[in-house]
């Protein structure tokens, strides 16, 4: 077949990243990776 | 997380804000349609509810635990979480569930190994005792779509969980879909009985068989088999594995006269949304002119005994195959769904037609089929970076695409497979739109699982932006693929135009893909659709006449008074700025236990901090008091003392 114009995208850029990898990536620290705690919650932690 | 304080309504408003990715958006409604197969769970648009889940593209995906009665609840889906499973994973969360690791009972099952956690993350292994957290007296689920996956938080290249199971130590961490544990627990926690959009399922595994009836004024009868002259020599659901199990229903053509029919009706169904899908299996070994018919018999006040409405006649020519069907219902009244089976022709067939796996639901149908033969050996003989196409699927806008899929995975990638989508046009194909403007396309590769509500089937959807440009090129990538794609021939010497793929090289793992029933008889389903998704682009409405208590962030949603006095005025903290009396104010987004006030709403004030100062008053109060009280007490005493000195005699000589 001749070359594509136009390659493929992949849309996870060849990674298979799991929710910790991405928020962890995005310098997000939070509690068990996802999950945002309000200031109650904060105060009791 | 125990509390009944945390639980929402089984229907949950929400709010999608601008800033999300069309595809998420789309595939958000995908999650919601899941929850409504599979729970009693629902979701609406808000319309002003007090607490409500915003929805909007944060840095990453991330939620709160439970409803926290803060109004406007946020839950952000970023770049990389438009996938099904990690939106059912955050809403999860956000109606009330914590990872399946962190519970009580964590360390029976799966070893924490504390010297390989990246520094610093070691408190995302905390457990929550069983008076924070239950587990509804469901077993720990290694395969919970809650769980982390095996090398969570790791720092070097050894996994951070250890499953006590070896088995199941590349079980954790599925994204794929609900596992069995996760719905009961859901179930458990929301008291739900049914799923909002499930109607029927049945495999014909009891001798009751769902209930369903054979029909009125017919002369043939459907029979529940095992194996059946002529075919098939299984069911599908089993597929014969299970001796004493594995049944199906057939009528047999063979020894029916010309004209016969054989009516299968289902029980009474109550529709709610007014659409369904059909689903089933169907084994055609009967004579080529005989047929399947699908009708719905309906019941109103003018018809009590029902209406028999004609859907549509199962297409096909006889195969040795148990072959998926989807037919699309529109049954707004008490229905059943009757099959219809006619011998129509006179000649002998040994066989006749069977049925398996029926499924009815109150949702849309996948729209294109694609089944993949032998999927082991392909997978496990196909060279990485080679790929098979789908047929080209036209949709009903007009668009053609295509599924590509490398069975072993592209460069870099052996054991996975990757799937890509592929726009299509032809020769002298007119009426389309270039760049093709918001279409999503969705590869689901289906669960075989004889029940709906227990697939875990693995899909991935992208849409077509039609500004995105291709990398390093001034071309559109979703422009007309006979301008950016190739030339390719089809098997039966066709010629058409190839656009270029989009999708991900790691659809899902070999391992996943030979587990559950992905493979069955040998073969894959793919499920193709391409939906319109362009009304997606337009804002969700806000609700009428509703000054929005938490205000979405992104500027678009902002109900505000757009006159020139307020251009000046910028109100903090998601404050408003309207015009009150010829003057522009800002108006304060205000909570139920907290507010913003200041001109500027730059003040925030709790319920804790009024608290806290009602409390401070009062001591305050009475310590003056007590001060005023004791020195009051002081002088008094002084006072008495000094006038006792005053008077006080001396007496003598009393007695003398």
């Amino acid at each position: 077949l001749p070359t594509p114009k136009i390659l493929d995208y992949d849309v996870d850029g060849g990674r298979d990243l799991d929710i910790f990898d991405i928020n962890e990536e995005a310098g997000l620290n939070l509690v068990e990776g996802d999950i945002v705690l309000d200031k109650r919650q904060t105060r009791n932690s | 997380i125990i509390g009944d304080e945390y639980r929402w309504p089984t229907m949950i408003p929400y709010y999608m804000e601008d800033d999300l990715e069309i595809n998420a958006k789309g595939v958000i409604l995908k999650a919601f349609e899941q929850y409504r197969l599979k729970s009693c769970i629902d979701f609406k648009p808000w319309s002003g509810e007090a607490n409500y889940i915003s929805i909007f593209k944060g840095s990453g995906c991330f939620s709160s635990v439970g409803n926290r009665h803060v109004g406007k609840q946020r839950l952000s889906i970023g770049t990389n979480c438009d996938r099904i499973a990690t939106i059912e994973h955050e809403f999860l969360h956000a109606l009330g569930f914590w990872h399946e690791q962190s519970r009580a009972d964590r360390d029976d099952y799966v070893k924490i190994m504390w010297d390989r956690i990246s520094e610093g993350k070691e408190h995302n292994f905390n457990t929550y005792d069983d008076t924070t957290s239950s587990s509804l007296g469901v077993p720990y689920d290694y395969g919970s779509m809650m769980h982390y996956s095996k090398n969570a938080f790791r720092n070097g290249t050894e996994p951070t969980i250890v499953t006590k199971i070896p088995a199941f130590s590349d079980v954790i961490g599925q994204r794929m879909e609900f596992s069995d544990s996760d719905l009961l627990k859901l179930h458990r926690l929301y008291n739900c009985t049914q799923g909002s959009t499930f109607l029927d399922s049945c495999d014909f595994e009891r001798e009751n068989i769902c209930g369903m009836v054979q029909g009125q004024g017919d002369k043939a009868d459907w029979v529940r088999v095992a194996k059946a002259a002529g075919g098939p020599d299984t069911d599908y659901s089993n597929l014969g594995k299970c001796t004493g199990s594995g049944y199906f229903m057939h009528f047999s053509t063979g020894t029916a006269n010309t004209g016969d029919t054989a009516l299968l009706e289902s029980r009474l169904l109550y529709p709610i949304r007014g659409y369904q899908c059909l689903q089933f299996f169907y084994y055609n070994s009967a004579g080529a002119s005989d047929t399947l018919k699908i009708y719905v018999r309906e019941y109103d006040k003018a018809n009590p005994n029902g209406k028999l409405r004609f859907i549509k006649t199962i297409d096909g020519s006889p195969q040795e195959l148990w072959q998926l069907h989807h037919v699309s219902l529109d049954a707004k009244t008490k229905f059943r769904v009757v099959f219809e089976g006619t011998k129509v022709g006179s000649g002998s067939s040994a066989g006749g037609l069977s049925l398996d796996d029926i499924n009815l639901s109150e949702t849309t149908c996948p729209e294109f089929i694609w089944r993949v033969k032998n999927f082991s050996h392909v997978m496990d003989n196909t060279p990485a970076n080679t790929a098979i196409y789908s047929p080209p699927f036209t949709s009903k806008e007009g668009y053609t695409f295509q599924m590509k899929l490398y069975p072993n995975g592209t460069e870099g990638y052996p054991g996975e497979l990757s799937a890509y989508a592929n726009l299509v046009a032809r020769e002298g194909d007119t009426g389309q739109k270039w760049p093709c403007p918001w279409k999503q396309m969705t590869m689901m590769l289906m669960d075989q699982n004889p029940h709906i509500q227990k697939r875990m089937s693995n899909q991935r959807s992208v849409t077509t932006d039609p500004n995105m440009k291709a990398s390093g090129s001034d071309q559109f990538f979703w422009d007309d693929p006979r301008k950016v794609g190739v030339e390719v021939t089809d098997v039966d010497g066709s010629k058409y135009f190839r656009g270029p793929g989009y999708g991900t090289a790691v659809y899902l793992t070999h391992l996943r893909a030979k587990s559950r029933d992905f493979i069955k008889g040998g073969d894959a389903i793919f499920l193709l659709t391409m939906e319109d998704v362009s009304h997606l682009t337009e804002s969700q409405p806000l609700p009428p006449s509703q000054p929005p208590s938490h205000p979405p962030t992104t500027t678009p949603h902002l109900p505000t008074a757009t006159t020139d006095m307020c251009n000046h005025v910028e109100c903090e903290n998601g404050g408003i700025c309207v015009v009150d009396e010829g003057e522009p104010t800002c108006r304060c987004m205000v909570g139920e236990d907290y507010w913003y006030y200041g001109d500027r709403c730059q003040y925030v004030g709790t319920l804790w901090d009024k608290t806290v100062l009602a409390l401070a008053s009062s001591l305050s109060v009475l310590g003056v008091m007590v001060v005023i009280t004791i020195v009051s007490v002081c002088c008094v005493r002084m006072r008495y003392k000094k006038r006792s000195k005053s008077h006080s005699m001396i007496m003598e000589n009393m007695h003398a």
